[in-house]
C-alpha cells in the first residue's frame, strides 16, 4: 500500500505542476509529504508560486489564484485516478475572464478523456458546452428543458 | 463506460419525473439560484451509493424524498435511474447497458435494482469498484471541495490515494 | 449585558425578516435563540424559507439562497449596529442575475448611511459605484490607477 | 465622520507608495485575480489595529510587510494611513480631520500615530470605541464571513452582540 500510494503521489507531483504552469502561464508548484516516515496519514503541503511572485505557500495567495491552484490539482489528482466522469458546480466563479479562458482550454482537453457536467453561470463557459439544459422552479418544483445554444442562452443566464 | 441519461422522480425537488439524455462530453446546466441544478448532482452521487447525507447535502438520508411545496404534497418516495453504456465490459458484466435504480421510501426502506433485478448495496459496490465511479470525493469540484483541499489539517489527498 | 443583548437580538430579527422579504421577494425568515436561560452563550438558529418553498433550515437552501439569505441577516446586524464604512469583497459572486439585481437595489439605500467599498468581479455591481479604482499587478507590484466609467470598465473586467 | 482616504507603502503587495482618496459612498475596486483588491481592505483594517495575522490573511504579523518578487528586494517596513473627518467630533478630539498610521518595522518595532504624533494602541482603541470603526467582524462581508455565519455551531452573532 506504501508504494502504491508514493507512486501516485509522485505522478499527481509532477502533472500538478504541469497544470499549474499551463494555467499560470509559469511559475512553479509542489505537494510535500511532511512525514517521509509514515506517508499515508502524513500531512501534505501544497506549496504554489505564481509567476514573477515570491509567495511559496498556497494559503498567501488570493482567492481567485488559490481556486486555480486548486483546480491544478484537482485536475492532476483526477488525471491520475481517472473516472469516467466528474462534475464542476461553479468553480469558475471566483476566477476573473483570463483566468476563465485558460481554465477552459484545460477543460477542452479534459473532455476528451471524460464527461463532464458542468453548473456555471459564467456565459463563456456555457458558450463550450456541447449540450444545455435549462433548470427552473415553478412553486417549488424543479423542471428541465434542453436550450438550444446561442440564440437562448442570452435568456438565461 | 459513458453516462446516456438520468431518470429523477421523487427526489429532493424533482416531484414530477424528469428524464436527461447525458450522452455528450460537456453538458452544461444552467438556471436561477434555487432552482435545483446542484441537486442533479446529488441525484447522480445517491444513486452509486452515497451512503453519508452530508456528502448529498442533508441532515439524514429521508431529507431526498420531496418533501412538499406550498402547492404539492410531500411524496412517499425518491426514485433515482442511471443508464450507462458498457460496451467495453468496464462493469464485469455482460451487459452492454447498465441501469443502476435506487429507492428510498418514507418508512426507510430502502432498494437497489440493477437492470430492473433487485441487488443490494454491496453488489453495486463490488461491481463499480475499479470503474472509478465511486469514488466520490475527487470528482467533485466545487468551492467547498476546495476550501476541504486548502485546510491546514487536510487529509483529502490522503484519502483519494 | 443580558437585557442589552436581547435588545439588540430582537431587533436584528425583525430585520432580518424585512430585508430578507425585499431580497426574495417573499418567504420569511427567522433567528431563534435556543437556550432562553443564557443567551449571551447560546447556540442561534437561523431559519430561512424562500417564497414558494417548504424549507425551513438556511442549510438546506442552495449556495445562491444561503448567500442570499446571509447578506440579509448581515445587512440587518449591519443597520443594529453602524460602522462608517464597510467592505464587500466578491460578495455577489454567487448570485444569478436577478438576485443582483434586488442586492443593488438594498445596496443603494445603504448607502446613503454609511460607505461601502465594493470589490467584484461583476459588471453590473461596477455600473452603480459611483467612483472605480482599477488595480493592477506588475512584476508582484500592485498599482492602483482611478478609471473613468463606462468607457474604461470593459477593459478592466 | 467619514473616509477621506488611504495612504499605503510596503504593506503585502504595495511595494511602491499609494495614495487613494475614498471620498465618495459607493467605491468599486476591480481588477485581475491577485492584483491586490483584497490586500487595499487587509490594510484598512490593520491601520485601525487589528491584531490577529489571521484576520488578515497572514500567518505571523510580520508576513505584512512587502517580501519582495522577481525584480524588487524586500522592505524593511509597512505604513499606512488613513485620513478620517471628524467635523461631528464622533472621535472626542478637537480636530477636523483625524490621521491615524501605524508602521511594522522588520525587527518587529511597531508605531502607531495620531495626526503624527506618536499614541500607544491603547490610545487608538479608546478613541476608537463606539464609532464602530474598531469592530471588524461584521463591517466585512465575503464569502468565508458568511460561512462562518452558516457553520454549525456559529457564535459570530454572539460575538457581535
Ligand atoms: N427534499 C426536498 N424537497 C423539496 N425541495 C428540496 C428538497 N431538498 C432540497 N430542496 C430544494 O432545492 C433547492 C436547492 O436546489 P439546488 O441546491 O440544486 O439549487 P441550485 O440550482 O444549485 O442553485 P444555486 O445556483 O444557488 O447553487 C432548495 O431551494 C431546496 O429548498
Ligand atoms: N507581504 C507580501 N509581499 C508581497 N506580496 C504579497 C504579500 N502579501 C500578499 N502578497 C501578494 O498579494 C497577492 C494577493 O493579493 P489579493 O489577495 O489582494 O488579490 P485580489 O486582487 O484580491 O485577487 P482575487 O480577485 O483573486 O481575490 C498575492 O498574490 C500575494 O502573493
Ligand atoms: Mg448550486
Ligand atoms: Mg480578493
Amino acid at each position: 500500500a506504501k508504494e502504491d500510494f508514493e507512486k501516485n503521489f509522485n505522478i499527481i507531483k509532477r502533472k500538478f505542476n504541469e497544470i499549474f504552469v499551463e494555467l499560470f502561464g509559469g511559475g512553479k508548484s509542489n505537494i510535500v509529504i511532511e512525514d517521509e516516515q509514515n506517508p499515508i496519514e502524513s500531512k501534505i503541503t501544497i506549496y504554489a508560486q505564481p509567476p514573477g511572485k515570491r509567495v511559496k505557500n498556497i494559503t498567501m495567495l488570493s482567492t481567485g489564484e488559490q481556486t486555480l491552484a486548486a483546480i491544478a490539482l484537482l485536475f492532476a489528482i483526477y488525471e491520475t485516478k481517472p473516472s469516467p466522469f466528474c462534475f464542476m458546480d461553479e468553480i469558475d466563479a471566483p476566477l476573473d475572464d483570463a483566468n476563465v479562458e485558460r481554465f477552459l482550454t484545460l477543460l477542452k482537453r479534459l473532455k476528451s478523456k471524460s464527461q463532464i457536467l458542468m453548473i456555471t453561470h459564467n456565459r463563456r463557459t456555457m458558450e463550450i458546452c456541447e449540450y444545455i439544459y435549462g433548470v427552473t422552479m415553478e412553486e417549488g418544483i424543479s423542471k428541465v428543458i434542453s436550450i438550444n445554444l446561442q440564440k437562448e442562452v442570452e435568456e438565461w443566464v | 463506460m459513458k453516462l446516456l441519461d438520468i431518470e429523477i422522480s421523487g427526489f429532493k425537488s424533482f416531484a414530477n419525473p424528469v428524464r436527461i439524455p447525458i450522452d455528450k462530453d460537456l453538458i452544461g446546466f444552467v438556471g436561477p439560484n434555487g432552482c435545483g441544478k446542484s441537486n442533479i448532482v446529488d441525484a447522480i452521487k445517491w444513486v452509486i451509493g452515497e451512503q453519508s447525507p452530508k456528502e448529498i447535502r442533508c441532515e439524514k438520508s429521508g431529507d431526498v424524498i420531496f418533501n412538499g411545496s406550498t402547492l404539492r404534497a410531500a411524496q412517499g418516495m425518491a426514485e433515482v435511474t442511471l443508464r450507462l453504456s458498457n460496451e467495453d465490459k468496464i462493469i464485469p458484466l455482460n451487459y452492454n447497458e447498465i441501469e443502476i435504480t435506487r429507492r428510498l421510501y418514507k418508512n426507510g426502506d430502502s432498494e437497489y435494482l440493477l437492470n430492473r433485478t433487485p441487488v443490494r448495496l454491496k453488489d453495486i459496490n463490488r461491481f463499480l469498484s475499479g470503474t472509478g465511479l465511486g469514488e466520490s470525493s475527487y470528482t467533485l469540484f466545487k468551492p467547498s471541495v476546495i476550501d476541504d483541499l486548502l485546510r491546514p489539517n487536510s487529509m483529502l489527498i490522503n484519502d483519494i490515494l
